[in-house]
């Protein structure tokens, strides 16, 4: 089973 | 003061068609060198990035940075106001709470003005590292759309699978199975036809058709897309926006706990 990860996960808040 | 005008208005008005499904707002970072926007969708799945040189526009004044946020569906109105063929400017005064756009007809025998309410809007901005990509494919960007679309039919999902031989599309679900392959192209007429695949290693990702085909709005905007794969980060998909700059989506993989 596949999750969705969010987007900040891969790129952090600056 | 802020002033930026741009003679194919129709491209401002198919950017809007491109980004205002996956946004409610967004920030116009207007600077010197152009004009920026970064936005994550309201799920933040997923993340727009735009940019527009300033030398793609037939005039351009930015005395000083000016973060413009936008309601995108107010934004929208005012620009379906606007013919295909109209000259568009924006404008805006220095510390202003609003924006004006200007619509010019060819012949200049009709001009009007719309002045919109900025918000103030409170958004993260991510970091996008410089990544180098195992896969960049290149494909007739109206192929694409089709294809996520096609897709759509059969799952949630479509799995994108790149090798030296091709890249791969498929989805799966109640009803069945779809694969799509599409070969590199040998030889083609138009550039724009080819499909070019760049591969230092395969990569196989899996992303949510939902995000994929609300990025195919952008379609219009460039003959062509490149898609860029590498194992476990964001896909980016980015579309060419003629002489003046780009829009690039980056979407989350759907990976295993």
């Amino acid at each position: 089973r596949l999750k969705q990860k969010g987007i900040h996960r891969f790129f952090p808040v600056q | 003061m802020f002033e930026a005008r741009l003679v194919q208005g129709a491209l401002l008005k198919k950017v809007m068609e491109a980004i205002k499904e996956l946004l409610n707002e967004a920030s116009f970072d207007c600077a010197h060198s152009g004009i920026l926007l970064q936005a994550m969708d309201n799920s933040h799945v997923s993340l727009v990035s735009l940019n527009l040189r300033r030398e793609g526009f037939d005039k351009y004044r930015c005395d000083r940075n000016l973060v413009m946020g936008m309601n995108l569906s107010s934004m929208s109105k005012i620009l379906k106001c606007a013919s295909n063929d109209d000259i568009i400017t924006m404008k805006a005064q220095d510390n202003a709470d609003t924006v004006t756009f200007v619509f010019e007809s060819p012949k200049q025998e009709k001009i009007s003005d719309y002045e919109m309410k900025l918000t103030n809007l409170d958004q993260d901005h991510l970091g996008i590292p410089e990544t180098e990509y195992s896969c960049v494919i290149k494909l007739p960007s109206a192929e694409f759309a089709r294809i996520c679309r096609d897709l759509s039919q059969f799952g949630e999902s479509i799995v994108i699978s790149c090798t030296k031989e091709g890249v791969k599309f498929s989805a799966a679900g109640d009803i069945g199975t779809a694969n799509i392959k599409l070969a590199q192209t040998a030889t083609v007429d138009k550039e724009e036809d080819a499909v070019m695949v760049d591969m230092q290693e395969p990569v196989t990702l899996t992303f949510a058709c939902k995000y994929l085909n609300m990025f195919t709005k952008a379609t219009p905007l460039s003959p062509q897309v490149c898609l860029s794969m590498s194992p476990d980060v964001p896909l980016v998909v980015e579309y060419k926006i003629e002489d003046i700059g780009h829009i690039r989506y980056y979407l989350a993989p759907r990976i295993g706990d």
